[in-house]
């Protein structure tokens, strides 16, 4: 079974295992190319030996045998390694958390807690358009309440003009004056009458 | 196998901060 | 701890090492037996060489790939991060494959601040029309009281017209 480490391919942007091969492939690929090095070296130096009975084959068979050993050596080893890279370097502890994680710890949510809390905030934002209209109402309210009461003053104050203007003519308290006025113009009517009377 | 474990990784790691941009603006432009 | 850059360079060493005991001059003229009783010499400076060249050469790729990935900065990050959260022990939390669910715990803590604003305003709000509410109870006792005093000063009014009336046809008379 495979274990993808895919937390770490989050850390890192690649998996690991990619990782170990691209650097198994490099070691590799130099281990051939210095061996292939060494066999034209040892070819090279073999042209320049009169009467060598050593081939080409011959040293070819060489390097295949000393290769072989080295690259079975090579593959042990370079295992080992990847063993502890894949433990020790590009590893995330099962305890450490990444960073960008952090919410998880925090905040571990059900399916049926979020709804909640999505219904919870709908219902907030019903509440406060509620208590907005309210509140719209209610300066509404006062603005119409300033207006009647202006005007409710100002039929006060057409009252009060009323009584000034009996005041200005003399007549202090304009009711008291009319019900004077009331009683004079009986007794005129009364001394008229009487007049009349003595008349006849 | 590799590319799929990389997407996915690259995935969990990036589209949560970019899809939070999205609720935050999502929230910030129900409150206004 | 050891930092990862430092374990992997010890690694890489240690397998260098290994690798070059492997191919030990001996086992190297083994191979090469008929060659070394021929030029001995060339034999061991080539062996040299082989073991030089194939150092260098990990050890370029490894350099590469520090500085390819940025690799070192990578590894000293991951050492802070496990430096950070070593009091721990109990396992962390890991995706859980469903994406749903690993997303919620990420929107969740805005949720919530957005949740504690909207209830802020709402009670902000409720007081405000509170003071509001009863600034227009108030008020509407004030108009109450206007409109009696000038229901008040109307009847008056309308009492002296009536007198008025009165006084007219007595005039009039």
């Amino acid at each position: 079974s495979v274990n993808p480490m895919t937390y770490e391919a989050q850390f890192f942007g690649f998996t690991p295992q990619t990782c170990m091969l691209r650097i198994y492939i490099a070691f590799q690929d130099y281990l051939f190319e210095v061996m292939q090095a060494v066999e034209q070296v040892l070819v090279k130096k073999l042209d320049g030996v009169s009467n060598c009975d050593i081939s080409p084959i011959q040293i070819r068979k060489c390097t295949e045998k000393f290769l072989g050993f080295m690259k079975g050596r090579f593959d042990s080893l370079f295992g080992k390694m990847e063993q502890l890279f894949l433990q020790l370097i590009l590893h995330i502890p099962p305890n450490i958390l990444l960073p960008e994680d952090k919410f998880q710890e925090l905040h571990s949510y059900s399916e049926e807690q979020f709804q909640l809390l999505k219904e919870e905030i709908e219902q907030l934002q019903e509440k406060y358009k509620t208590e907005l209209c309210a509140k719209q109402a209610l300066l509404a309210e006062l603005e119409e309440q300033s207006v009647v009461q202006a005007r409710l003053r100002q039929t006060l104050t057409l009252f009060d003009e009323l009584i000034n203007v009996g005041r200005h003519h003399g007549t202090s308290d304009f009711r008291e004056s009319l019900v004077s006025l009331v009683q004079n113009s009986r007794k005129l009517q009364d001394l008229r009458g009487h007049i009349e009377r003595e008349g006849a | 196998f590799d590319e799929i474990i990389v997407d996915i990784a690259m995935k969990r790691k990036q589209y949560p901060r970019k899809i939070l941009e999205y609720v935050i603006n999502t929230i910030k432009t129900k409150q206004e | 701890p050891v930092s990862r850059v430092k374990l992997l360079d010890t690694m890489v060493d240690t397998f260098l090492q290994k690798l070059v005991a492997a191919g030990s001059f001996q086992r190297f003229t083994d191979c090469y037996k008929r060659f070394y009783q021929l030029q001995p010499d060339v034999t061991q400076r080539v062996h040299d060489k082989f073991i030089t060249q194939l150092q260098t050469s990990i050890w370029e790729e490894i350099t590469e790939i520090k500085q390819e990935g940025n690799m070192e900065a990578v590894l000293n990050a991951l050492d802070q991060i496990v430096e950070e959260g070593k009091g721990r022990t109990e396992p962390a939390w890991r995706p859980s494959g469903v994406p749903e669910e690993d997303l919620r715990s990420t929107i969740v803590p805005y949720f919530l601040q957005q949740r504690d604003t909207l209830r802020r305003r709402v009670q902000r709000q409720e007081v405000e029309n509170q003071q509001l509410a009863e600034a227009v109870l108030a008020r509407r006792r004030q108009v109450e009281q206007l409109q009696l005093q000038v229901q008040a000063r109307q009847q008056a009014w309308q009492a002296l017209y009536r007198e008025q009336r009165e006084l007219v046809a007595v005039l009039r008379e």
